[in-house]
């Protein structure tokens, strides 16, 4: 453990609660995705099945308890109980464009052909490009409420500080995961047009709304 | 090493 996987992991943490906040303090999901959650959902699961037949940490079981928790009560929230907010008009990304793809990356670049080793490198890849239904929204509606951009900007931020993470774990032991690094670079790039929005209008205290 | 037994990471 070092400064930024905690700071990492903390961010994500931040992102996962300012959602959940924001859906249910204004009774509404307007704006967000929720095939965009539902990925993160299937991201969780497919990765944290090793909750059943590993113990790393008290830390790391904790999380991962939390973070599966919170991306199922969020697909609930969405789904179930503000489905009337729900703007799915909107939400038109197909998801077989990713899972499938993914699936079968999955299949083919891996560390080892087991069944939970392919269903970790899924959630890896899967993650990756699981924000891009939520990306799409806000370029087709043209605008993200500016809780939503916090929102973005933690969970970029999480990957972002899990390079320097890859980078401290190479240099001070020697650790590196290939996988892990190059679908970190993808999904980090993935928020970059968006964290270049978020600091020139967003922290100047604007909306973030997309030219025309 | 063997990356798969080594999944301390979230």
């Amino acid at each position: 453990m070092n400064i930024f996987r905690l700071t990492g992991d903390l961010s994500h943490l931040a992102a996962i609660i300012i959602l959940l906040l924001k859906i249910w303090k204004t009774r509404s999901c307007a704006g967000i995705s929720g095939k965009s959650q539902i990925l993160f959902a299937l991201v969780f699961t497919t990765r944290y099945l090793d909750l059943l037949t590993s113990f790393i940490s008290f830390y790391n079981t904790i999380m991962k308890l939390i973070y599966i928790g919170c991306a199922y009560a969020t697909v609930y929230l969405i789904y179930m109980k503000f489905k009337a907010t729900y703007d799915g008009n909107h939400d038109s990304f197909r998801l077989e464009f990713l899972v499938v793809p993914v699936g079968g990356l999955a299949c083919l670049v891996n560390h080892d052909f087991s069944f939970l080793e392919i269903l970790w490198t899924f959630s890896i890849y899967l993650e990756s490009v699981a924000i891009l239904p939520q990306l799409f929204m806000i370029s087709k509606t043209g605008e993200a409420e500016t809780i939503t951009t916090h929102y973005l900007f933690f969970l970029g931020l999480y990957r972002a500080l899990y390079l320097f993470n890859w980078i401290w774990r190479f240099y001070f032991e020697g650790f590196f995961d290939m996988i892990a690094i190059v679908a970190g670079v993808v999904q980090t790039i993935l928020y970059c047009d968006f964290f270049y929005l978020y600091v020139t209008k967003v922290l100047k205290g604007k909306k973030l709304s997309l030219p025309a | 090493d063997n990356p798969s037994q080594e999944k301390d990471e979230l």
